[in-house]
């Protein structure tokens, strides 16, 4: 595995985008996955459609009543890949844009599809399995316990005590290994995470934990998308 | 006692914490400034002074999430006048992992070379 590694360097990545007041981070974290897979299928960055999943993606889990992919209420990325499978795929940005709302009615076009799911996958709770994953498959959706991110303005955070409960979806893009910590006067490796509440938080809407130790639960919800190249019928 | 003007100028002795660190203490400025950077409005005084109060909660969150997290750098954000709960509510939206049935565990790849 190389020592530093970032997709955004590859291309792999579309710009921060914001999800504004709605739930929505699970579906930003899925199409950033697609997206990244995409581009490894096909060479082209396209910037798919979190709307359709906000919209149209309703997937439940079958051993548990209730618990659905639903809008700014929240939902699961694994669940929104299932949908993209059974659905298809997903149009692009631009063809059903992001409204921040989950009061309209799903829009989805078939004859639109710009990026289709061939199958996916949840990664082991292991820091090299996951490097090993994002540099072979492409950026990777994860879970995030989301607290110090409240309050979060730049540097590699690495919290003496974070809950491992996961509360926010994001999209793992690369790491680092050697993120300067003055005050344990250490150099210390790092994810780097991109989020979706703009470019105007964080470090240019991106978010740098500390590796090692499954910190705020970053390595226990990860998951893999791999994308088969859909073209517009 | 009296101190000489070059004693005061003294060279060999150098200001470290800078003037602006005395806002640091001001609430009111720092709100005054997030309001002017992330173009907040409330609509009534009420809720401005509601704000205001949630926001002074969350300079204290943040100096305390800079102590718990040293290598970052934790302060004034666009989420500075959410209390925790309408941050979770507004922002946070990931429910608990439960397997669908064509999900599958990636297979162990080689991290070696």
């Amino acid at each position: 595995l190389p020592t530093d590694f970032d997709w955004r360097d590859k291309g792999a990545v579309t710009n921060v985008k914001d999800q504004g007041s709605c739930g929505s981070c699970w579906s930003f974290s899925a199409t950033g996955a697609l997206e990244g897979a995409h581009f490894l299928s096909t060479g082209k960055l396209v910037s798919l459609s979190e709307q359709q999943l906000v919209d149209c993606d309703h997937e439940c889990d079958p051993e548990e009543y209730g618990a659905c992919d639903s809008g700014c209420n929240g939902g699961l990325m694994t669940s929104a890949f299932e949908y993209t499978l059974k659905a298809g795929g997903l149009e692009r940005e631009e063809d059903y844009p992001y409204t921040g709302t989950d009061r309209g009615s799903c829009k989805f076009d078939r004859s639109k599809i710009a990026a289709s799911v061939s199958n996916f996958s949840v990664i082991s709770i292991d820091e090299d399995q996951i490097a090993a994953n994002l540099v072979n498959h492409g950026p990777l959706a994860v879970g995030i316990n989301a607290m110090f991110m409240q309050t979060y303005i730049g540097g590699v955070s690495c919290p003496y005590i974070c809950s491992k409960r996961q509360d926010h979806g994001v999209l793992l893009v690369g790491y680092g290994a050697a993120g300067y910590a003055p005050i344990r006067f250490k150099e210390k490796p790092f994810w780097i995470i991109k989020n979706s509440w703009g470019e105007n938080w964080g470090e240019n809407g991106y978010y740098k934990i500390c590796r090692g130790r499954n910190i705020c639960g970053v390595d226990a919800m990860v998951s893999s998308v791999a994308a088969i190249h859909a073209t517009s019928q | 006692a009296t101190v000489s003007p070059d004693e005061v100028e003294d060279p060999l002795i150098r200001q470290v914490v800078p003037d602006a660190e005395d806002h640091l203490l001001n609430a009111e400025h720092h709100f005054t400034t997030f309001k002017a950077s992330f173009g907040k409005n409330y609509a009534t005084q009420e809720e401005h002074d509601y704000r205001f109060k949630v926001f002074k909660a969350n300079l204290r969150r943040a100096r305390k999430h800079q102590m718990m997290d040293p290598t970052a750098v934790h302060g004034v954000t666009k989420f500075s006048d959410l209390t925790p709960r309408e941050f979770r509510r507004q922002y946070l939206g990931l429910k608990r992992l439960r397997l669908p049935a064509d999900a599958h565990e990636a297979p162990i790849l080689p991290t070696n070379d």
